[in-house]
């Protein structure tokens, strides 16, 4: 299987979408 | 009798003629070495011993760093070993480290081993905050730091808590969020599992792509006075000079590129950048000690130099380790398409 393709910016903004809900209030 | 003397003489002679030597513990992001020195060496000397030592070719960027008087300092090459405020109880110690960085480090960074040691100096310095890492960042690069470590995730063998022993998120990161050490592991686990085919150097090179666009990557930072006594932060790195408010250390508040400079100097703790167009004013301040400034002007040269050196075309040295480094490469893609 090719490694599937990744654009930076899109995995970052994924992963902080995926960390959002468990933010601290204070962070 | 006469053979007796004979062999007493040449063991004398031969004793006279071994040079003293003192011991030398050099340490490096993954290994702890000792040699023995001779006394009259250079800095040089051993430095070129630990890269032989290491297979390392892409000398210019490393050094070996010591601390006195809790401030950093490197070896000089043109001077003897022990001539330096180095503490003398041996082993005399050393750390063999990244002194100056890429400015691109896809570009400049040839050989495995260059790769392997920034990387893992560089991952050492984000997950001990000393680089500021958003989440999201930290999260993408510690799963290239496992698919570097594991290689391809495989569900059979990566199982649940694989990765409770490992270091892999900055402790301030982790105490943003509410989530358990297994939660953590479940988000980073989904991207080490896109990373599927990368062999470990690509792994490494992906991360440090990453890094380096992080603001603080590189960058070595100095307290200072203006001439007004506010404190400020000095930046010295690949690019250029940059001034900082002590409390930013993300955005500069000026910068001072490198080919924008006529001239830096200091006299006592006086410190001046010169810029080339007449029309900017001249930028002077104090540092806290000599020493500290004696630091800041090798940093200075030496980015200066490799600023320069970048601009030109590779010297012979470089070019034949591209070509070998493309070889290599083309040779393990054959060998993986093969297996």
């Amino acid at each position: 299987n090719p490694p599937k393709f990744l654009t930076y910016h899109k995995a970052l903004a994924e992963i902080r979408n995926s960390l959002q809900p468990f933010a601290n209030s204070s962070g | 009798m006469a053979g007796a003397i004979a062999s007493r003489m040449s063991f004398t002679s031969l004793k006279r003629k071994q040079p003293k030597t003192f011991t030398v513990r050099i340490i490096t992001m993954d290994a702890e070495m000792e040699f023995n020195c001779e006394v009259k060496w250079k800095g040089k000397d051993l430095f070129d011993l630990v890269c032989r030592t290491l297979g390392l070719r892409e000398t210019w960027f490393f050094g070996l760093q010591y601390t006195v008087k809790d401030s950093v300092a490197w070896l000089k090459m043109d001077k003897k070993v022990l001539d330096h405020d180095v503490p003398k109880d041996e082993p005399v110690t050393f750390h063999f480290l990244a002194k100056f960085y890429p400015e691109n480090v896809e570009e400049e960074l040839v050989q495995d081993i260059t790769q392997h040691l920034f990387f893992l100096q560089v991952k050492k310095q984000i997950l001990d905050e000393k680089i500021y890492c958003p989440p999201e960042a930290s999260v993408l690069l510690a799963s290239y730091a496992v698919q570097a470590k594991y290689g391809d995730y495989d569900p059979s063998v990566h199982k649940r808590g694989f990765l409770a022993e490992e270091e892999l998120l900055p402790k301030r990161v982790i105490n943003l969020y509410q989530m358990t050490p297994e939660m953590w592991e479940e988000r980073i686990t989904a991207w080490y599992a896109e990373h599927r085919g990368r062999m470990r150097d690509e792994a490494e090179m992906e991360y440090l792509k990453i890094a380096q666009d992080t603001e603080m990557y590189g960058v070595n930072y100095f307290l200072i006075r203006n001439k007004k006594g506010t404190e400020l932060l000095l930046g010295v790195d690949a690019l250029g000079l940059h001034i900082y408010d002590p409390e930013n250390k993300l955005t500069p508040k000026t910068s001072f590129p490198w080919n924008e400079i006529r001239n830096i100097s200091y006299s006592d703790k006086e410190f001046t950048i010169k810029p080339l167009d007449k029309k900017i004013d001249v930028f002077k301040f104090n540092s806290s000690k000599l020493r500290v400034n004696k630091l800041i002007l090798q940093l200075c040269i030496g980015n200066h130099d490799l600023f320069m050196r970048r601009r030109k075309a590779d010297s012979l040295e470089v070019q034949q380790m591209k070509a070998q480094a493309r070889e290599e490469k083309a040779r393990k893609q054959m060998e993986r398409q093969r297996l």
